[in-house]
């Protein structure tokens, strides 16, 4: 049977910055066939196929819609195999090899990590597991 | 099926947004 697939509408313009991204404009309605957990998703249009960031779109069907899971205050173990420093001011910079816990995993691919005393938004492509936090 | 997505970060929401995002 057919597919039927989340559509979504972006609610910001967005220009795309590689090859396999598209161009988004404020009102356009996309329709999403791949949720990338790093905040990519690829969207299918009647023209144009490509890449587009996740944070830039709001579900069509009720914004309150919630894909997102609840943030887990005991945190998930992961560890960086890419530095990052913070750009903005709710983000933390990490170097490479540090072991930090995820709090939450928003789906725009920018995850709350705690390292110590910090909290900030990194992102998720950075990150790979590095098995079950023990209670 | 689909080609991998951007080695490089996607954007964060812009501010005026975020309240709306997904």
């Amino acid at each position: 049977g057919p597919i039927l697939l989340d559509t979504y509408r972006v609610i910001a313009d967005f220009t795309k910055t590689s090859k396999h991204e598209i161009d988004l404009h404020t009102g356009d309605l996309v329709e999403i066939v791949e949720k990338n957990q790093n905040g990519w998703w690829f969207c299918q249009g009647e023209s144009k196929r490509g890449w587009i960031p996740a944070s830039y779109l709001e579900p069509l069907d009720g914004p309150e819609e919630a894909e997102e899971g609840e943030p887990d205050y005991e945190g998930e173990m992961f560890v960086t195999h890419k530095a990052y420093k913070a750009e903005q001011r709710d983000e933390i910079s990490l170097e490479v090899g540090e072991t930090i816990s995820v709090i939450h995993k928003l789906l725009d691919g920018w995850w709350v990590v705690r390292k110590g005393e910090q909290t900030g938004h990194f992102p998720s492509m950075f990150l790979h597991r590095a098995g079950r936090q023990e209670v | 099926t689909v080609k991998n997505p951007p080695q490089n970060p996607p954007p964060r929401p812009p501010p005026e947004t975020r309240r709306k995002r997904v």
